[in-house]
């Protein structure tokens, strides 16, 4: 078990000690605590660096000293004739003798304590990014104020994430800019604008973050997410990115992350929102009102049929219909197309027919007969009927009225001839 | 038909058979025929074949049946208890309304009707041609259609009639405007079955044979002698009025 303290004897201390004996002690304090050891007696054999008597100190498998011969305090207050701390809780002490002593050697008398480290101080690495706080048994970390401490309690960061910008237009820029940003933090933002409008951003020229390593890593980066799409990173002095970075997006992600090490200026950008576009489509067969060289995200466009073409919706045909340019950039009611003007088979007649057009599109023409010799067609006109724009078969006198065929009078097929009485 | 000869309904495409009673008729358009307010009176219900030279029951099966849908008679004829009594037969025309339009070929299709102006107006000295089903000089009924072309004459010559049976006074009768008296010099003339039948002139105005509807075979005091005929062209506008009034797909 841990002790706070303890006393390590040679064998037979005081007396001389045997021939070919090795012994060893494992110390161990409580976590958080170092060993302060020290010897009040040593009497060992003298021998070339300690090799046939000695007290060997070791922590750690790294060998903290090696003792033989006799010690005398050098101050006369203080009955420590050699001493050792180590920051660590645990150290081995093995003691040897070999068989050939002919003197008489006491050994050695020694005692431990445990010490308090200074964490913040006797190791090599810091163990705090900002301020270190040393206790009796352990330290804390602290941080300046505005920034926090992470979930690891070793590093500060500034506390920048969580925004979240909705206007149209706006700034953001790095913590402290145009002062240095801080370090070890990761800052997120989010712009987040109304569907149907893209985000671009602008990053200002003064520029400056951390630039990258050797291998082309940034220490401290700055990057844009925007969907599935990732802007960056981005680092170095001047902004290294393109003017202009249209994002396709209307939510937009900025994470800038910094190490621990490596400050800059920072970073500022402008960002606005930029209404979607909606392609101008082929306008075969209509004509676009208003006309514009490119439509946006709100534009409503009433897309209305030339002569001889319509839209058919169902069953039910018109010659315009309303496109919304649509937050996802594509255009409203995009399934209807203003198509030719289909006047379907001709209808039928009694006692007469329309020959087969080549075509029942708008522009094509037929014809009406009557079946003579018996019936004749009683209205005026040739009894040509032409697909029209409204979708009828339109004669030019009768307009869209059907011919008739009625039945010629007063002709016998055969003369009546009298025989002669 | 007395003086006459056996024709084709060809001939006479416009020509329809009433069976009860045996009479004739002008078909006149698809859904209408022409006849003698005599002949439908009293029978709101006639039955009528066309396009069959021959009226024999067996071939009557290949002739177009035509169903009476309504019977318009003049509302200038004088309805009479008995008939045989007659001795008005001023306004005798009446049309008759099919149910089914009547297909028209080579052995149907209707006669003209008179136009309006004064060049339809009958004249005496034009040749007319009547048909029908009626009594020849051999028979009480004639089977095979028979034809036969006469002329119009003045109305004074059916009025002089002598009669030859004591029971025909023609005198009595009633002639007026409305009669067109035709005849021929050799005995041509219309006759009992004959009634209703078209009495058809040659057009005017066509190049053409085409003809119209003069008269109907109306009355007249004694077969082979002179008839007389309903004029057409006072009828006109009746009929018009009556066949727009009444034409399918009208109330």
């Amino acid at each position: 078990e841990p002790t706070m303290y303890g006393e390590i004897l040679s064998p037979n201390y005081p007396q001389a000690y045997p021939n070919e004996v090795e012994k060893s002690w494992n110390i161990e304090v409580p976590e958080g605590y170092g060993i302060h050891l020290y010897f009040t007696h040593v009497d060992i054999e003298l021998s070339e660096n300690c090799a046939y008597d000695s007290v060997q100190i070791t922590s750690g498998g790294v060998e903290e000293g090696r003792l033989c011969g006799q010690r005398t305090s050098k101050n006369p207050n203080s009955p420590i004739v050699e001493e050792f701390q180590v920051p660590y809780n645990q150290l081995q002490v093995t003691f040897k003798s070999d068989f050939s002593n002919e003197e008489r050697f006491t050994g050695f008398a020694a005692y431990y304590a445990a010490i308090d480290v200074n964490e913040c101080t006797d190791f090599a690495d810091a163990p705090c990014s900002h301020f270190c706080n040393n206790f009796i048994g352990g330290y804390f970390c602290s941080c300046p104020p505005e920034y926090f401490l992470h979930a690891d309690m070793r590093n500060c960061g500034v506390n920048c994430s969580g925004d979240v910008f909705t206007a149209l237009i706006g700034e953001i820029a790095s913590p402290n800019y145009p002062n240095e940003y801080p370090e070890n933090s990761r800052c997120e933002y989010q712009v987040l604008l109304e569907e149907g409008f893209q985000i671009v951003v602008t990053v200002q020229r003064d520029f400056d973050v951390e630039p990258a390593d050797s291998d082309g890593n940034c220490p401290d980066s700055l990057v844009f997410v925007a969907g599935d799409q990732q802007f960056g990173p981005y680092c170095g002095n001047g902004f290294p990115g393109p003017p202009n970075i249209e994002t396709g997006s209307n939510v937009l992600v900025i994470i800038f992350q910094t190490d621990l090490t490596g400050q800059g200026k920072g970073w500022k950008l402008r960002y606005h929102g930029e209404p979607i576009p909606c392609p101008k489509e082929d306008t075969a067969n209509s004509v676009w009102e208003p006309e514009k060289a490119k439509y946006v995200f709100k534009d409503v466009v009433k897309i209305s049929c030339l002569e001889g073409s319509e839209v058919v919706e169902g069953s039910v045909g018109s010659t315009s219909f309303y496109s919304t340019c649509q937050s996802n950039g594509k255009w409203s009611n995009s399934e209807l197309k203003c198509q030719p003007v289909d006047c379907g088979t001709p209808e039928p007649i009694q006692h007469g027919k329309a020959e087969d057009p080549e075509s029942t599109l708008f522009g094509s023409v037929t014809r009406y007969t009557c079946e003579e010799p018996y019936y004749y067609m009683e209205n005026e006109g040739s009894g040509e009927y032409r697909c029209a724009g409204n979708g009828s078969w339109v004669n030019e006198v009768l307009g869209a009225e059907l011919p008739k065929c009625v039945p010629v009078c007063g002709v016998p097929s055969e003369p009546f001839k009298e025989k002669q009485r | 038909i007395f003086g006459g000869s056996d024709a084709k309904i060809q001939s006479f495409p416009w020509q329809v058979f009433f069976k009860n009673p045996w009479a004739g008729g002008a078909l006149i358009g698809e859904h209408w025929v022409l006849t003698a307010a005599h002949v439908v009176e009293g029978n709101q219900q006639p039955l009528m074949y066309a396009g069959s030279t021959l009226v024999r029951t067996s071939h009557l099966d290949d002739a177009q049946m035509l169903v009476a849908e309504r019977v318009f008679i003049h509302p200038g004829w004088e309805p009479l208890d008995d008939v045989d009594k007659r001795k008005n037969f001023d306004n005798d025309i009446a049309l008759v309304q099919l149910k089914d339009p009547v297909e028209m070929g080579p052995t149907v299709s209707p006669i003209c009707l008179p136009g309006t102006s004064s060049e339809y107006n009958p004249s005496v000295g034009d040749l007319g041609m009547i048909s029908g089903w009626g009594r020849t000089e051999k028979r009480d009924r004639a089977i095979h259609l028979k034809g036969a072309k006469l002329p119009i004459v003045p109305l004074s010559n059916c009025q002089q009639v002598k009669k030859k049976k004591s029971n025909v006074d023609v005198e009595s009768y009633i002639f007026t405007d409305n009669m067109i008296c035709a005849g021929g010099e050799k005995g041509v003339d219309s006759c009992k079955g004959d009634s209703g039948g078209a009495f058809v002139l040659q057009d005017p105005n066509e190049k053409n044979p085409k003809f119209y509807v003069a008269g109907l075979v109306s009355w007249g005091p004694e077969c082979g002698t002179y008839g007389l005929y309903t004029r057409v062209k006072n009828y006109v506008d009746w009929i018009m009025k009556t066949m727009q009034e009444n034409s399918p797909g009208k109330d």
